[in-house]
């Protein structure tokens, strides 16, 4: 329930556009890209190294993605609490 | 049936290796002998974890350590927090970032280096995952985590989850539950990935069941008891616990810590809280595939079922009981500590378990009302699914999916019994939870104290308020879901020992499958006369 705002973006993109992954997320802003080797689609782009200035950009970065024709759609990324044991 | 500890000759050299009574417990600190993870024996048998590679998801690993150096596996690791291959634990000036070490040297320090003690599995390679380090945790980075590298990875150990303050309710989101879900299906070529789970630190203010990553039957709940077999003051209990190994806990001896390598080229003797034992387990289920390389995640789950020992566990809060099929648990310990002898020596011969099934049993959907001083029944009935494909005769989990609201959620308590007369409680008080509105959506609550039973019958699950005050509440849902084997799991297997738990469950499905076809054959006789 905390639902943090953070600078971690995933977008699913349209099949056409997966080869364009990198190219996408360099044009956003984005320092690269990363496939996860699970589901079809969900390609986390990686922020740049100043989390904190960035954590404040992230809401203009996801409208612009949402715009994007390559980009199917933009998954919310909150942030919340773990706890070492 | 224990062998004498000088029988055993373990030539280990490392300076701390006599400090680490959760290998060899010879009675350090006021322990008790003969009470650790037995790995002399597995050890003796040859097995050390070659070939078996280990991952700490943590704060990072100091894969400088010389300690630790050798078993490192660069090229599985890697640093999520700040998205390099580089997982070195950040520097603050209190070591809060040891954790991660402390938890590598317990699976993979080196043998005979004269440096700290050895890991259970000190020939295994140990990878290092930095996914802890960050302001904020999210989805994608536990799902990249969990899902990182998974044909080279085999066993994830975590020692984290939700806050144990007694007061939340939280587990994996959608992207990580697609990662383990991946994980058990196609990591390790398909035979699973194996997921460790430390089952927390809330100590009796709080619930194991209420945290999904530890309650998950995708991960191994792993609890842990102190060197004299007592429970530690910040031991959580739950249903969804599967066996336990040690860790400090309740004892100002130093001695009495755990052993390990720590931050910069150090040791350690305090490696304190239940985060040890799910390295711990690490270890002895490295050991377990290196015996035998194709275990499942779910053989590795039944292996641990059947070897682990009630040894000299003392828990004064919960009885030990047996189970409908024989087999003895603990609602803190599950099924007793782990025994990398026992262990090793059954997944030589082991036998892959037949084909899972999933069964929904039956399900409540409407509003009961919850009143104190009072216990709300419901009784499910089934035959689950018997004459359609899916059907459960031998069960290995089972979860209880519910959906309740309650003016004080922590006063909630919920019990289940299955047909075959074993009780677990899915719920405990947990009196600092003073939700009022959130309640339990859907949720999970598993347990794993009727493995093996017939989940044929009455089901019964009684909900009451436990507490001070008065209390009212409504369950919306319940609903049964039973995952299991349609054949007789241990039918197949090799026994050695006729005293292990083993023996008891293969005699008692021989008997069961024998009835069933006399039963079968009488029948059509009767029907053709």
């Amino acid at each position: 329930g905390e639902g943090i705002i953070t600078n971690h973006v995933v977008v699913r993109l349209h099949e056409s556009a997966h080869d364009d992954a990198h190219q996408l997320a360099v044009e956003h802003g984005f320092q690269s890209v990363r496939k996860l080797p699970f589901g079809e689609g969900p390609l986390p782009l990686l922020p740049p190294m100043s989390p904190r200035r960035e954590a404040n950009a992230v809401p203009r970065k996801r409208q612009r993605l949402q715009k994007d024709s390559r980009v199917m759609s933009v998954l919310e990324q909150p942030g919340f609490s773990r706890q070492k044991r | 049936g224990y062998r004498d500890l000088n029988e055993m000759e373990v030539n280990i050299s490392d300076p701390l290796f006599n400090k680490q009574w959760y290998l060899v417990n010879t009675g350090q600190a006021d322990g008790t002998p003969g009470l650790d993870l037995n790995v002399a024996e597995a050890w003796g048998l040859g097995y050390t974890g070659r070939g078996v590679t280990i991952a700490i998801m943590d704060d990072g690993i100091d894969y400088l350590h010389p300690d630790l150096a050798s078993n490192y596996n660069a090229d599985a690791s890697y640093d999520f927090s700040s998205n390099d291959p580089y997982p070195f634990p950040r520097y603050t000036d209190d070591w809060f970032n040891s954790h991660g070490t402390r938890c590598a040297g317990e699976v993979s320090a080196a043998a005979n280096n004269n440096i700290c003690g050895v890991g259970v599995a000190y020939n295994s390679k140990v990878a290092g995952i930095r996914m802890l380090d960050q302001p904020f945790m999210t989805d994608i980075i536990e799902a990249s985590s969990i899902s990182h590298m998974p044909q080279v990875i085999d066993i994830y150990s975590a020692s984290w989850g939700p806050t144990d303050d007694g007061r939340t309710v939280d587990g994996p989101r959608e992207l990580t539950l697609q990662a383990m879900a991946d994980g058990v299906n196609k990591g390790r070529g398909g035979k699973g990935s194996i997921y460790v789970w430390a089952s927390g630190d809330g100590g009796s203010y709080d619930d194991c069941n209420c945290d999904g990553y530890a309650s998950s039957m995708w991960t191994i709940s792993i609890n842990s008891a102190i060197n004299d077999g007592r429970t530690a003051l910040y031991d959580e209990s739950c249903s969804s616990t599967l066996a336990s190994t040690f860790s400090n806990g309740r004892k100002r001896n130093p001695e009495a810590g755990v052993a390990t390598t720590d931050l910069y080229g150090n040791c350690t003797l305090r490696h304190s809280g239940t985060s040890a034992a799910a390295p711990e387990a690490a270890g002895v289920f490295a050991l377990a595939l290196e015996a035998n390389p194709d275990l499942t995640w779910r053989d590795m789950q039944h292996l641990s079922v059947l070897t682990s020992k009630r040894n000299q566990l003392h828990d004064e809060v919960h009885q030990w009981r047996r189970n409908g099929v024989g087999l003895e648990f603990n609602h803190l310990f599950g099924y007793g500590v782990l025994d990398a002898g026992g262990m090793v020596k059954m997944s030589h011969e082991w036998k892959t378990v037949p084909e899972r099934f999933h069964c929904v049993a039956g399900s409540i959907q409407d509003n009961h009302k919850i009143q104190s001083g009072g216990r709300l029944v419901l009784t499910i009935d089934t035959d689950a699914c018997q004459g359609k494909d899916n059907f459960v005769r031998y069960l290995e989990h089972v979860q209880a999916v519910v959906t309740v609201n309650a003016s004080r959620r922590g006063d909630l308590n919920i019990n289940m019994t299955s047909p075959m007369g074993t009780k677990s409680i899915l719920l405990s008080r947990r009196p600092r939870d003073d939700d009022a509105k959130v309640g339990f959506d859907k949720w999970p609550f598993m347990t794993t104290h009727t493995w093996g039973e017939d989940p044929r019958g009455t089901w019964v699950m009684e909900v009451g308020f436990q507490g001070p005050e008065a209390q009212r509440g409504v369950l919306k849902e319940w609903t049964l879901m039973l995952h299991g084997t349609q054949s007789a799991p241990y039918i197949d297997q090799v026994v050695r020992d006729y005293q292990s738990k083993l023996a008891m469950s293969k005699k008692e499905e021989l008997e069961e499958e024998l009835d069933e076809a006399v039963e079968r054959s009488l029948k059509s006789l009767l029907s053709k006369n």
